[in-house]
């Protein structure tokens, strides 16, 4: 479904600062599988799934998703193949601020051609499906942290995606609300077969992944930590 | 150090909506204690945060901060005892897009009226306690999310304030840098008497209180929970 090769990753925060997030990072996520990357703050995590999100590009190396060769696809294919393939969960949220809950799941969809009031129907159940069907006319300034994340899930889910890349998606909410998010995660990758990359620091999220891999230093590491099913 | 006496709060999302996000909320924190709130998401932590923290009104209840009722207090008195006394870590984390690391934590002491270059003198000192010097020129947006939480934390102990209020100050970090944070933090409290308040999902993180108080509906548990020391 998704692999790095060889893949670098280079800002240049001023003229002459230099800071390399990735290095040589190669990974690759199979079609239905569930994979985490865990590793200190600062280590790369973030920067390897915007790019194996299509959302950067690397400096060095290629990218292919959904088998396509995306290093140097244009921005216009790009833009629909995230729309229709892939769902995010940002590490910042990134809810639009002028939309109510049921209006920022909906947008996708919106986006995707679906007819209105399909939309909100769907916007409704997938709200439903994260304890939040009464917070449906609120603005993110009326949520709490936890309720925005879960908003944010709720939009990633909207096209039902192939991929779904989650960074800290639990890093807001109460253990036994992570605990109610991951079921629905396994759900929809047992039932959809739906392929999820999540970046985390907890053990438990990472407890759902068949497969765990740690990035150190914009190193990622090889050899992943198969865990028993 | 800090009270809540009775105190409702009521949001109005939309003119026939109220959400009652606190119920009679009482509270007391004494001087130089570490108190940890845990709870479900949306339960009225950061609520009651914001409130203890002056930044947010009751609509009902008084508040009591450093000795002061500070229920009507006017809102220049409130700004000055903010900058002067209360050190916050928004769970949004909030800093300042257009300034660097170091400006970000250089800026409440600039406001506080310390000269210039000890200002960032002891910015700097700031952000290499919480392992940040090499990134004092980054902008927020050239940060990973954990680097962010981690000068938010840097800029709350700015002008050395004799309350902090961290609403979950470890989600966006790993295991090892969260403890080596809550080192920090007890060094600051055992060494400088600062008192603490903290939200939190995370029951490590709560072992470094003194008491722990659970929040749930909007209802502030009573009896607290002492930990052994
Ligand atoms: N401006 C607002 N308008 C309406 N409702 C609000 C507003 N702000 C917060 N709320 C509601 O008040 C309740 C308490 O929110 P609060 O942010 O205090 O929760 P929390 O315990 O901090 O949750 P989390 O763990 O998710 O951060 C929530 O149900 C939320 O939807
Ligand atoms: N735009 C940028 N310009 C310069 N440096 C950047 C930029 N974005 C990220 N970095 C640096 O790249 C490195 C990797 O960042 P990344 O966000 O991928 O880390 P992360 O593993 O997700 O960390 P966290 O667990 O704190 O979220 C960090 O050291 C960060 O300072
Ligand atoms: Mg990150
Ligand atoms: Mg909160």
């Amino acid at each position: 479904a998704i692999s790095l090769v060889d893949v670098d990753k280079v800002y240049r925060p001023s003229r002459d600062v230099e800071v390399v997030a990735l290095r040589g990072a190669t990974l690759t996520v199979e079609r239905g599988e569930i994979v985490a990357l865990m590793g200190p703050s600062g280590s790369g995590k973030t920067t390897a799934l915007n790019i194996m999100g299509t959302l950067d590009r690397p400096t060095r190396g290629r990218v292919y998703v959904a088998g396509f060769d995306v290093t140097e696809a244009d921005e216009g294919f790009l833009e629909a193949l995230r729309l229709h393939y892939i769902g995010f969960v940002f590490q910042s949220i990134n809810l639009v601020p002028s939309l109510t809950a049921l209006e920022n799941v909906a947008l996708p969809m919106l986006a995707a051609g679906y007819p209105r009031h399909e939309a909100y129907r769907k916007a409704r159940l997938l709200l439903d499906a994260v304890g939040l069907l009464d917070r449906a006319g609120h603005y993110p300034h009326q949520l709490s942290g936890g309720q925005q994340q879960r908003v944010a899930i709720a939009r990633a889910l909207a096209n039902m995606p192939l991929i779904l890349i989650l960074d800290e998606p639990t890093s807001n909410v109460d253990v036994a609300t992570a605990r109610a998010l991951l079921t629905l995660f396994r759900e929809i990758n047992s039932v959809l077969g739906t392929t999820i990359v999540m970046a985390t620091h907890d053990p438990e999220v990472a407890s759902i992944a068949g497969k765990v891999v740690y990035v150190r230093g914009g190193v990622v590491s090889r050899s992943a930590v198969k865990l028993a099913e």
